[in-house]
């Protein structure tokens, strides 16, 4: 079914652990920054969506959404 | 593959690896069991060796750990992070830890320590993931059954280690990339207004609305189906897709595999002991008519009545000029036939049984 449009709130919660997690996204608890175009949750996004040959969005779209929520390794997927 | 940062790697060839404790959900003998048979997967193509040792210090100390377990990782409960592994180096490097919030099984169910034990052992050998989706250094949890390394993770570790001194490496499988202008098929089909390409244990599928080439494994959708599917087809009016491989044929409807299957295709279609297997299928959805190729001739199937249709079977070359003696596999759209034989594909206007144009095979996949 299409992605509801609105990314629901406990998505945006597990994108930016998901990115923190495995794309070394800090954490600066900026509210404000997170909703910036080019903010560095924008960039991880890109950076995630690349490494798992999803459309490069930027946007945390229904299929980046799907790939988040599989139980994966934990360690990260790009260099520390 | 992608070798970790600074390239961390064991100085030595020997290495000593200890189980500090145990899962509750398996017997000590199971988990014993899933962790040397992952050394082993790493063993058998580079010239290191495991011990396992029970007490003291090991290069590779495994444990089962819960939430924050005082590295710099802790794990978040069941589901999401199952395990993680530390780079070669002294003390916490190479260790393994597995989270005990999710359950461990050595079967098909969630989530198996084989398979996992396997992946994490690449980290503390000095691998990091790979974007290799066939590979087992992919970040995502896949089990289907079987676990072997892909050429992918040969690679990664070898150009770490170097081979196996023992020549006999088995052979690893490599996933099919879209764009390799050397890319064959297996089998294709329509599915509900989509084109599915099968290439050993993987499938490949366009959608209209998204341009990335969708490739992930066929036991995704079909779990009980066999790799390397010989041929395919969509009889649209039931909404069933037919998948054949020797002389036998599953069933399914979208994901659900019906029931029964697999059939043989003597009794089901009528063809003769002598048909070992299919090379590929194709059904035309207004006339009912199923068409099979085997080796240079093919039979024409009526599904309404099913029964094979009398004077079969002919020779392909003399009812479809220009493609050739044999089909590797074939789909309909927008009423012409896409025969595909290796590297080539022939698009073939049934009505004036000519063929339109010659592709490459991979040309659905806009490269």
């Amino acid at each position: 079914f299409p992605a509801p449009s609105k990314t629901q709130d406990q998505d945006v919660e597990m994108v930016q652990k998901y990115l923190e997690n495995y794309y070394t996204l800090k954490n600066d608890g900026n509210q404000i920054e997170r909703k910036r175009k080019n903010s560095p949750v924008v960039e991880k996004l890109k950076q995630m969506q690349e490494f798992f040959g999803l459309k490069i969005t930027g946007k945390p779209d229904a299929e980046t959404l799907n790939v988040m929520k599989q139980p994966r390794c934990g360690v990260p997927d790009v260099a520390q | 593959f992608v070798l970790t940062e600074g390239h961390p790697q064991w100085e030595k060839t020997h290495l000593t690896y200890r189980i500090e404790n145990y899962t509750p959900d398996m017997s000590h003998a199971d988990v014993d069991s899933a962790i040397e048979k992952a050394f082993q997967l790493w063993s058998n193509v580079t010239p290191l060796k495991f011990t396992k040792v029970f007490e003291g210090q090991a290069d590779i100390m495994i444990s089962f750990q819960s939430g924050d377990h005082h590295d710099n990782s802790p794990f978040e409960g069941p589901g999401g992070n199952l395990a993680h592994a530390f780079q070669p180096g002294p003390g916490i490097g190479g260790d393994v830890h597995f989270d005990e919030d999710e359950r461990w099984t050595n079967d098909l169910r969630n989530y198996n320590l084989y398979r996992v034990a396997a992946h994490e052992l690449g980290h503390s050998l000095g691998l990091s993931h790979s974007t290799d989706i066939g590979a087992l250094m992919y970040p995502t949890y896949f089990f289907n059954g079987d676990v072997q390394l892909s050429q992918d993770d040969v690679n990664g570790i070898q150009a770490i280690y170097g081979p196996s001194p023992d020549s006999t490496q088995p052979i690893a499988p490599v996933t099919p990339q879209a764009c390799d202008s050397k890319l064959t098929f297996d089998a294709i089909t329509t599915i509900r207004g989509e084109v599915m390409f099968f290439k050993d244990k993987f499938y490949m599928r366009i959608n209209f609305f998204y341009p990335e080439v969708e490739l992930n494994f066929i036991s995704v959708f079909w779990p009980r189906l066999p790799n390397t599917l010989e041929a395919a087809y969509e009889l649209a009016y039931r909404d069933e897709i037919r998948f054949f491989k020797g002389n036998k044929y599953w069933a399914a409807q979208g994901q659900n595999m019906l029931r029964g299957y697999p059939k043989d295709i003597y009794t089901s279609f009528g063809f003769p002991k002598t048909v070992k297997n299919i090379d590929a299928a194709v059904s035309e959805e207004d006339t009912g008519k199923t068409y099979f190729f085997v080796a240079d001739k093919y039979w024409r199937y009526d599904e309404y009545k099913r029964t094979m249709d009398k004077g079969y079977p002919k020779m392909i070359a003399h009812d479809f000029p220009g493609i050739g003696n044999k089909v590797d596999a074939v789909f309909k759209k927008d009423g012409f036939f896409y025969f595909f034989h290796g590297t080539r594909q022939y698009k073939f206007d049934p009505k004036t049984k000519r063929v339109l144009t010659l592709l490459k095979a991979n040309s659905w996949f806009k490269c």
